[in-house]
């Protein structure tokens, strides 16, 4: 998956 | 989002309001490390590099908001306010950043899930953000006295990194492929460091006693 959707968390 | 997640969130913004509040309130830094709000600042930095390009939720964009301009304003208030910087202890607060941020800088560019820039970054600020107590937690042994809001903001701040433990067992339990061993490996040694501060906090809570940490 792309860069921001594994990186939902703060 | 869970309740462990949103609990986290809550309890990281607490220990940042508690900590301004310290700061602004009675204009004192007595006991906080400027070195480790230096790098809680530039983890934020480095993990919101995303934030004008990817939008994921309100509640994200607005907590990112929240925590890069908190996170500068305490540097800033500990640097440059008149009041406040007069109590920082700069003789006690010693800690080298370089000695952490150049092992974290050399992990991230060794341990990623994609060697590209914001990726590393990203990487790089979890890493940091593990180690990043450790000058507050030296400078708290060396100054004896440990006044209640100092206290009570490094226990928000461990407490949060160990709520999202609960987050990332509870969204590795409930959704599919959904792992992360940066993220998991980094908030378990974070979480781990705050062991003896947690125990000794514990102590003072249970004792009723001032809390004292062993030199």
């Amino acid at each position: 998956e792309c860069f921001h959707e594994s990186k939902d968390e703060l | 989002m869970n309740i462990f997640r949103l609990t986290a969130d809550m309890t990281h913004l607490m220990s940042v309001i508690v900590l301004l509040l310290k700061i602004h309130t009675i204009k004192s830094c007595a006991g906080i490390s400027l070195k480790t709000q230096e790098l809680y600042a530039i983890v934020f930095t480095c993990r919101y590099l995303d934030i004008f390009t990817d939008f994921i939720s309100f509640y994200n964009t607005i907590m990112k908001v929240i925590f890069l301009w908190t996170s500068f304003s305490i540097v800033w208030y500990m640097r440059y306010h008149k009041i406040v910087r007069r109590s920082y202890d700069k003789d006690q607060d010693t800690f080298r950043h370089v000695f952490l941020m150049l092992p974290c800088l050399v992990l991230a560019l060794l341990i990623n899930e994609r060697f590209t820039f914001k990726e590393v970054m990203w990487t790089f600020s979890f890493y940091l953000e593990a180690v990043a107590i450790l000058p507050q937690l030296v400078l708290l042994q060396r100054t004896r006295n440990i006044d209640n809001l100092t206290g009570q903001y490094i226990f928000l701040l461990g407490a949060y990194r160990a709520l999202y433990i609960l987050n990332w067992i509870y969204r590795y339990v409930t959704e599919p492929n959904y792992v992360h061993w940066i993220p998991w490996m980094s908030g378990l040694v974070q979480t781990l460091l705050y062991g003896d501060f947690f125990y000794y906090y514990f102590l003072s809570w249970k004792n009723n006693v001032k809390l004292q940490l062993p030199a």
